[in-house]
């Protein structure tokens, strides 16, 4: 048999050189995530793709642990809402991250996020849901009226247009005052992961000087 | 200080750290 190992790739892969094309990242760089890709699709279920138990096991080290936010995110990469995240959705949406990516990327994620249910907007009641979610997992204790004082100042904040709900437009405006609010948006590990994990056995099969 | 909710979850939310995908390998 003339197959090769070499050419057995996870389902979903895509050639580093398009992602890179389409991306911030270096073709190494997409190459160092492929690494890291395989070892995340393959700690439960063998198939090479990413299933959200296997999420759960690599943010929290713990298969079980369900958290409202890592949920929301895990959906956010399954574009192609299947139940599984493939090579090319686990890069593409981690460019979103790189400290490289567009601010307007960024804000677009983060909103996505916070948008619960899919509306379009974010709402008061899912900011509510998320405010007392958090405090579920950090066994924070706060009262109701504090709980409704922290959101009801929020939204006046937000919903400048007042009517009910946060668009998108909102959201940037609030975002433009409060950068902070995108911290997280950026990881600065993706800068240059070749070097920031260097136990990555890297082989790159076409020169990033070649695209 | 009054923190805005948003920020309160972005900082605080351990599912909203990715860092962690590879800081747990």
């Amino acid at each position: 048999c003339f197959c090769s190992k070499k050419n057995k790739h996870t389902p979903g892969y895509e050639e580093p050189t398009v992602l890179a094309a389409e991306t911030p990242f270096t073709v190494s760089e997409v190459e160092a995530l492929y690494e890291l890709f395989k070892k995340l699709s393959n700690s439960i279920i063998s198939d090479g793709l990413i299933h959200k138990e296997e999420f759960q096991l690599a943010l929290f080290r713990n298969r079980n642990r369900r958290n409202l936010f890592a949920d929301r995110i895990f959906d956010l990469f399954d574009i192609k809402r299947n139940g599984v995240i493939d090579f090319g959705e686990f890069v593409r949406s981690l460019s979103v991250f790189h400290p490289n990516a567009p601010i307007e990327d960024k804000i677009k994620f983060a909103f996505r996020l916070y948008d619960l249910r899919q509306t379009g907007f974010i709402e008061r009641e899912e900011l509510k849901e998320m405010v007392l979610a958090l405090l579920h997992e950090s066994e924070l204790v706060l009262s109701e009226d504090v709980v409704e004082m922290i959101v009801d100042k929020t939204w006046k904040d937000a919903d400048t247009k007042g009517d009910g709900k946060i668009d998108l437009e909102e959201w940037r405006d609030l975002v433009s005052k409060s950068p902070s609010l995108l911290k997280n948006m950026t990881l600065p590990y993706l800068k240059d992961i070749t070097l920031s994990f260097p136990s990555f056995v890297l082989r790159s099969e076409v020169e990033d000087t070649e695209i | 200080k009054f923190f805005n909710a948003f920020e309160f979850i972005s900082s605080m939310s351990s599912g909203f750290d990715l860092s962690n995908l590879f800081e747990n390998k």
